[in-house]
């Protein structure tokens, strides 16, 4: 097939020829889901009453719901062994990510570098990445508590009080510091992170978590500054890692995919520890 | 202790809700990465004792210091004394680390945090295709290299000689524990990792 596929006997990613990855196959199972970079305008505000404060470093206010497209077709490369599979993604000049799938491992990584965020259009812009599938989730989805208890979300509301949302998107946004999911009666998809982020299911199926950010107006919330972080005289670039579980979300199969997130969460979140030694005046054998 | 004390109380200050949230200042955000970079620095000096506290069968009996304590210090036997630095490198997540890129051979350490045996896939940042990696029982693991993702933007950002990236498998790190492995550049011609045409 003119696809693009890379994975192991746990799972598997195809990706189209426009560059995109299209669906994943796991625990028997082929669902659609679709990674791509999208971003929200910053809102400006006058800030002078609360209702019209600048998107900022306390709070997060797109200028509009709609979501802009970072790119339409990126550029691809593969490289394949027996350790692991890699798929580079060129999406423009300042977003790239490197999906990989290791031998034997039940989760996908998606390694993203963003920036630096171009405001030469004077507009403050935050970057997210988002997930569509076929899940047939309704409007409900999960967010962790401090990488501990799952907390259920329903799109629009809340549980102890009639909401009016007059800001709908940020209004969704959730604080996810280690995971954020959903499912249906079949198919789970879970998306790890390797730090906290903002994270929501702004529609059926789907799951985004801001990545980056970058503000040119200050929030009048009291830190006086725009939220425009700078390294060399550009916008900063960010790095980060991304893990993808899909699986059924049957529980008494095993293990579940609960089971398969929990123990990936740890092992990423309390990662192997990397110390080197020059060993140049050491042989191996005396090293031994 | 002035090092790991050093290091609590620069954690101390980052339970601030702005240290944790990032709603400072900037100039207050790179002190903040300032302080913890000078608290990890100094803390490697306490990796570099414990790590070198190995002892081995053959270890020269340990001598007990003035202080009564017992120290014990990683020996060969009699003749040699060998205490590794262990730098810890905190740009690995941008493939970056002087170590792996300048040295032909080094050593790796791999310290396990969890309470159970866990198995992971190291990536190492090196300048050139040609390593082996062997372990202490003189097993050679399997290795792939990976060209490190040099998009636009990185060009100006990453500041490192690393092109690739070696790639190998670190099974059975002992809970709470560490496993070495001892990494040489060789004269070997290895291929090069080349992508794979992709359908556009």
């Amino acid at each position: 097939s003119s696809f693009t596929s890379i994975g192991n006997e746990y799972i598997r990613l195809n990706f189209d020829t426009n560059g995109f990855l299209v669906t994943v196959t796991a625990d028997g199972m082929t669902r659609i889901i679709n990674q791509e970079f999208v971003y929200y305008e910053g809102a400006i505000g006058n800030n002078r009453e609360f209702r019209n404060r600048s998107s900022g470093a306390y709070i997060f206010r797109p200028a509009r719901d709609q979501v802009r497209s970072i790119s339409l077709q990126p550029k691809l490369k593969v490289y394949r062994g027996n350790l692991v599979e890699e798929v580079h993604q060129q999406f423009n000049e300042w977003v790239s990510q490197v999906v990989r799938v290791y031998r034997q491992q039940h989760y996908a990584e998606f390694e993203w570098l963003v920036g630096p965020i171009p405001v030469d259009d004077g507009k403050g812009k935050e970057i997210v990445s988002r997930f569509n599938s076929d899940i047939n989730s309704g409007g409900i989805f999960y967010t962790d508590s401090n990488g501990r208890e799952m907390l259920k979300r329903r799109r629009d509301h809340r549980d102890t009080w009639k909401v009016k949302l007059l800001e709908h998107t940020a209004g969704n946004y959730y604080p996810i510091t280690t995971k954020i999911a959903l499912e249906d009666e079949n198919a789970r998809m879970a998306i790890l992170t390797d730090r906290a982020q903002g994270g929501s299911s702004m529609g059926a199926g789907s799951l985004e978590l801001m990545v980056h950010r970058r503000l040119l107006h200050d929030d009048a919330f009291g830190v006086d500054e725009a939220l425009n972080e700078t390294a060399y005289g550009e916008g900063l670039v960010a790095r980060g890692t991304h893990y993808l579980v899909v699986g059924s979300s049957n529980k008494r199969q095993s293990p579940t995919t609960h089971a398969i997130e929990r123990f990936t969460q740890l092992r990423k979140l309390l990662p192997v520890w990397s110390f080197f030694s020059d060993a140049k005046n050491i042989a191996y054998d005396d090293w031994r | 202790d002035p090092h790991l004390s050093f290091m609590r109380e620069m954690m101390g200050v980052m339970q601030h809700h702005d240290a944790v949230t990032g709603t400072e200042k900037q100039a207050v955000a790179a002190d903040y990465a300032r302080h913890l970079e000078v608290a990890i620095r100094a803390c490697a000096t306490n990796t570099k004792e414990v790590l070198n506290q190995l002892t081995v069968d053959t270890a020269v009996p340990a001598s007990v210091t003035e202080s009564g304590a017992r120290e014990r210090r990683w020996t060969t036997g009699p003749k040699k004394e060998y205490a590794f630095k262990f730098e810890t490198c905190t740009l690995l997540n941008i493939s970056s680390c002087a170590v792996p890129e300048q040295a032909d051979k080094f050593i790796l350490t791999l310290y396990n945090p969890l309470a159970r045996t866990v198995s992971e896939f190291v990536r190492v940042p090196v300048p050139d295709v040609n390593y082996e990696v062997k372990d202490f029982d003189d097993v050679t693991m399997e290795t792939q290299f990976l060209p490190v993702p040099t998009p636009v933007q990185d060009l100006n950002f990453r500041k490192s000689s690393a092109l690739y990236e070696l790639v190998f498998l670190a099974n059975s790190l002992p809970p709470l524990g560490y496993k070495s492995f001892y990494i040489t550049k060789t004269n070997g011609n290895r291929m090069k990792p080349v992508a794979d045409p992709v359908n556009e």
